[in-house]
């Protein structure tokens, strides 16, 4: 399964 | 935030502090690629608008100043205060050929076809293949001092350790984000062979120069 954008990463 | 991303962020933050030191302490950027660092600073640059907009924590918002402060510093050294010691005969990759590809890509796969998400977009997909003006550099010359090649493998080892940290996250959140995860790893796979040579080579005393 893949999510969307979660971008807490750098 | 686990240990994987945690050393990943450290080894992230070393190469940088490592190639800013070497060039200053140097007084040269000799063998380091002008066009690899515009082309960090460019990924850093689309990546990081989103600290105008989102908040994540005090640790992400710090560490996205540093690598946006550190590589337009590092431009800076480069193409200004230590220019003379620039190498451009040796940094001759056309970086046209990584930058409209990348921007075709990200209109054809992204989350989402918001400003921010194409950015966003565009600068994993940039950052996997913005090493290559450099290895390109030192498969030219065939070698790379050692604090060169330092640099290069606490910045391939970054994006490793974040492929670890992507497992981890499927498994103890069920989070997993496709681009990030396909980008990564074609990225680790270009420091492959760079990888290689480094601990058969500088871990062990030699100097980095690649088979004749």
């Amino acid at each position: 399964e893949f999510r969307g954008p979660k971008h807490d990463e750098l | 935030m686990n240990i994987f991303r945690l050393l990943g962020d450290i080894c992230h933050l070393v190469a940088i502090i490592v190639l800013l030191l070497k060039i200053w302490k140097t007084r040269s950027c000799a063998g380091i690629s002008g066009k690899s660092q515009i082309l960090f600073a460019l990924v850093y640059t689309t990546r990081y608008v989103d600290l105008f907009f989102t908040y994540v924590s005090l640790y992400n918002s710090v560490m996205k100043v540093i690598f946006l402060a550190s590589s337009y510093a590092t431009l800076y050294l480069i193409y200004v205060k230590f220019k003379a010691t620039y190498d451009f005969n040796h940094d001759t990759f056309r970086i046209e050929f990584l930058l409209i590809p990348c921007v075709i890509l990200s209109l054809l796969i992204t989350h989402d076809y918001s400003p921010v998400e194409l950015l966003w977009t565009f600068s994993i997909y940039l950052e996997a293949v913005a090493i290559l003006p450099q290895l390109f550099m030192v498969s030219k010359t065939g070698e790379a001092e050692t604090i060169t090649s330092h640099y290069l493998f606490a910045l391939g080892a970054y994006r490793a350790l974040y492929i670890v940290n992507w497992i981890y996250r499927y498994y103890t959140e069920s989070f997993i984000d496709g681009i990030a995860v396909v980008a990564g790893i074609i990225q680790t796979i270009l420091y492959a062979d760079f990888f290689y040579l480094y601990i058969t080579k500088v871990l062990k005393g030699k100097d980095f120069k690649l088979p004749a």
